[in-house]
């Protein structure tokens, strides 16, 4: 049988206690103390002691019922209950707070360090394809202006070619 | 002795084991004395002069001599049994919330080289965005570069063009041949000028 | 004593999720 869960053993061992401290208390123990009012009145006597031992009893059950109910133990017991046996094919002792918080906090944010890293990666490797696109672009623009750039130059060579040779020829026209 | 603060167990109760049973204690003990005064007005009331109440009195403070000395040990019993089974957290045991701790361990020094790697990506990614603003710029700039010397080219297309139309083929070509027969022309006058000399 | 320790153990509990909130803001903000 699986083992009883916190809040079984809890209301056990007070369930426990409650009964022995009922033993301890016995008649007996209960008469000796007030052995002068048993003389008078033995009746009065068990019935002030079964009301007694009742009343106790009530009051440590409605006690243990409120301090149950104010720290919300039931459900914090179940909630502890799962996390032990999720835990219980672990041998080795679980990290606690080492008492240095920023060093306990870098484990918080060491998860969102790494996504935000991974991000900045997978941008910056986006933003360089463009760039070596955008960098492409530019060589092939420069090329091709220095192209133009030739090809123009030839033209104009061209005809400044021709026109010099214009010139050549209505130099021959003129009178010597 | 040093005392263990339970701080785990507090993390996850919201209240430190101790105080749990502290206050359950002094509960108790609350409720024993009051029933206690209780049964003392019941048994005064009830034997009403026939006893004196500083010996019933007497007969409390033994009663309840007894039943503390035994709910201290019962108590204290519970106690321990309460920290040690109930209200305490197994040492092989870790809260959900601190489930990243087993998960991301990591040095200072390494935690520091990681910060310093994310800024560097940071930088870098700024360098890369300035990068290609500038390469951008520049694509803008040859745009209108490449538009002025496409006009040019145009120009002399177009020059090429008209002459065509008046019946330069290729103009050079037939720069050439108009020179070539200009020369031929300058040679037939000379010649036509020597014949015409000889002949006076 | 008592009220230090419970003070300390909610402040383990509840403030990384604290410092995350603004942490995760900042590390998207500067994303976006």
């Amino acid at each position: 049988a699986a083992a009883p869960g916190r809040a079984q053993v809890f209301s056990t061992v007070v369930d426990t206690f409650l009964q022995k401290l009922v033993t301890a208390a016995s008649y007996q123990r209960f008469v000796s103390c007030y052995r002068c009012v048993y003389k008078l009145q033995p009746q009065l006597t068990r019935s002030i002691y079964d009301q007694f031992i009742s009343q106790l009893q009530a009051c440590v059950k409605e006690e243990i019922q409120e301090v149950k109910n104010e720290g919300n133990l039931e459900e914090l017991f179940s909630s502890l209950d799962k996390i032990v046996e999720e835990a219980k094919d672990r041998e080795e002792p679980a990290w606690r707070p080492s008492g240095i918080p920023e060093q306990d906090v870098r484990s918080d944010l060491l998860p969102y360090l790494l996504q935000h890293r991974a991000h900045l990666r997978r941008a910056l490797r986006d933003r360089e394809q463009r760039s070596s696109a955008a960098a492409e672009a530019v060589l092939a623009g420069r090329d091709r202006i220095a192209e133009l750039q030739q090809l123009i130059q030839a033209r104009q060579q061209a005809w400044q070619a021709s026109s010099k040779e214009q010139r050549e020829l209505i130099m021959t026209f003129q009178e010597p | 002795m040093s005392v263990d603060p339970m701080a785990y167990e507090a993390q996850f109760f919201g209240f430190t084991p101790q105080t749990c049973m502290l206050r359950i204690y002094i509960a108790f003990q609350d409720y024993l004395f009051e029933v206690l005064q209780v049964v003392e007005g019941v048994m005064l009331k009830k034997l009403d002069g026939k006893i004196n109440p500083s010996q019933i009195r007497k007969c409390t403070e033994k009663f309840l001599l007894f039943m503390k000395e035994h709910f201290d040990k019962l108590f204290t019993k519970m106690e321990e049994m309460l920290l040690q089974l109930v209200l305490n957290i197994p040492k092989n045991v870790l809260l959900p919330e601190d489930r990243v701790q087993e998960q991301y361990r990591c040095s200072e020094e390494e935690f520091r080289a990681l910060q310093e790697e994310v800024r560097q990506l940071q930088e870098q990614y700024r360098a890369e965005v300035a990068t290609e603003q500038a390469l951008l710029a520049e694509l803008e700039e040859q745009k209108i570069v490449k538009a002025e010397l496409e006009k040019t080219l145009q120009c002399f297309d177009e020059l090429e063009n008209i002459c065509r139309q008046h019946g330069i083929g290729n103009f050079k070509e037939s720069l050439a041949l108009l020179t070539q027969s200009s020369k031929k022309l300058q040679e037939v006058l000379k010649d036509v000028e020597e014949k015409s000399k000889k002949m006076k | 004593f008592d009220e230090l320790i419970v003070e300390t153990a909610t402040r383990r509990k509840q403030w990384p999720k604290k410092i995350l909130v603004h942490a995760i803001q900042a590390m998207k903000a500067e994303q976006e």
